[in-house]
């Protein structure tokens, strides 16, 4: 995926 | 999800909605920094790219929509439905000197060389410093208005909750996410003043003002 890791905060 | 961040969530939910309040039922964003609101707006829209790449919870989603709408309906009702009591002339600090250093670092610090990445970055740097125009304004007016004063403590306590979420996280998790710790540090930290004075005025049914 585009992202390292998810962001999965606000 | 830590009690600690949807404390934090509903912290920062409140915030945005009493300054919105605030704006509406006095129709006047005098005190308010139209600033630091923009730049909260540049926040929103540059960390939340994702909300139609990649899904995390209805809750999530939501929230993100939300950010993202109140923080555009407050920029509108300062810089044209309320705008001739914004209070421009004392809204002089220079965004950027903080959107520039929040670029750079975000080209040298993220967590892949992507636009989204580096976008996200920016978004986290930004925000850590974006209160500087309102706090700066504080101090050059020497005072606050009461609803001002619970609106900035809302917003303080917003990245002071998620702090306590993050250690939470490190220890149950072993998530660690060094970019958002560092800048929610700062950005805690830029509260501290402004804390204080809350709680020896503002608790006390003082008016929050800043001594000469």
């Amino acid at each position: 995926g585009r992202f390292v890791k998810t962001h999965d905060e606000l | 999800m830590t009690l600690f961040r949807l404390a934090g969530d509903l912290s920062h939910v409140l915030a945005i909605l009493l300054l919105l309040y605030k704006i509406w039922t006095t129709k006047s964003a005098a005190g308010i920094s139209g600033k630091t609101q923009l730049m909260f707006c540049m926040v929103y829209v540059t960390r939340y790219l994702d909300l139609f790449t990649s899904f995390i919870s209805v809750y999530n989603s939501t929230m993100k929509v939300l950010f993202i709408s109140a923080s555009v309906a407050t920029v509108y009702l300062i810089y044209f439905k309320f705008k001739a009591t914004y209070d421009g002339n004392h809204d002089t600090f220079r965004m950027e000197f903080v959107i520039v250093p929040a670029l750079i670092l975000a080209l040298i610090w993220n967590y892949a060389f992507t636009f989204f990445e580096i976008s996200w970055a920016f978004s986290i740097f930004l925000e850590a410093v974006a209160i500087l125009p309102q706090l700066f304004m504080v101090t050059k007016t020497g005072e606050a208005e009461n609803i001002t004063s619970h609106y900035l403590f809302a917003l303080g306590s917003y990245r002071a909750l998620y702090i306590l979420n993050w250690i939470d996280r490190y220890y149950f998790e072993g998530h660690w996410d060094p970019i958002a710790v560092t800048a929610g540090i700062v950005q805690t930290v830029l509260y501290g003043d402004f804390f204080y004075l809350y709680f020896t005025r503002v608790i006390k049914g003082r008016k929050l003002q800043v001594l000469p």
